[in-house]
């Protein structure tokens, strides 16, 4: 049968950063083909394809997002695998190889983690999940 | 590929229209 793509609509303009991406401007309709957790997916709108960033797209049927994942204040450990330094006040610097818990995995592919007694978003491109469980 | 994601981490929304988070 034919495949259903889900419709979202750009909630603001973008400027593509790299080759493979696209632009948006906000109110343009695009289908997506493939989600992403790190937060890029991949759409077509009219004849172009390409990434774009979760966070500049709504769903047309529920601009709620019942698939957003609910907090999970236990965590789940994650393991850094490149150094990032925080751009905004919310988010966190960690280093390669440090341990985390993601207590809130969002669409955008910026999750909340937790080390210690700080929390603070996180690119999810940066981490792979561990396996281990958490020390209670 | 075309298919090959971006390698940087994708732009955080501005904050004016950001999701509602719990």
């Amino acid at each position: 049968g034919p495949i259903m793509l889900e419709s979202y609509r750009a909630i603001a303009d973008y400027t593509k950063s790299s080759k493979y991406e696209l632009n948006l401007k906000a109110g343009d309709l695009v289908d997506i083909v493939e989600k992403s957790q790190n937060g890029w997916w991949f759409c077509q709108c009219e004849n172009h394809r390409g990434w774009a960033p979760a966070a500049y797209l709504e769903p047309l049927d529920d601009p709620n997002e019942a698939e957003e994942p609910e907090p999970n204040y236990a965590g789940e450990l994650y393991k850094t695998i490149k150094a990032y330094t925080a751009v905004e006040k919310d988010e966190m610097t960690l280093e390669a190889g440090e341990t985390i818990e993601v207590i809130h995995k969002l669409l955008d592919g910026w999750w909340v983690v937790r080390k210690g007694e700080e929390t603070g978003y996180f690119p999810s491109m940066f981490l792979h999940k561990t396996g281990e469980k958490r020390e209670v | 590929s075309i298919k090959q994601p971006p390698q940087n981490p994708p732009p955080r929304p501005p904050p004016e229209l950001r999701r509602k988070r719990a």
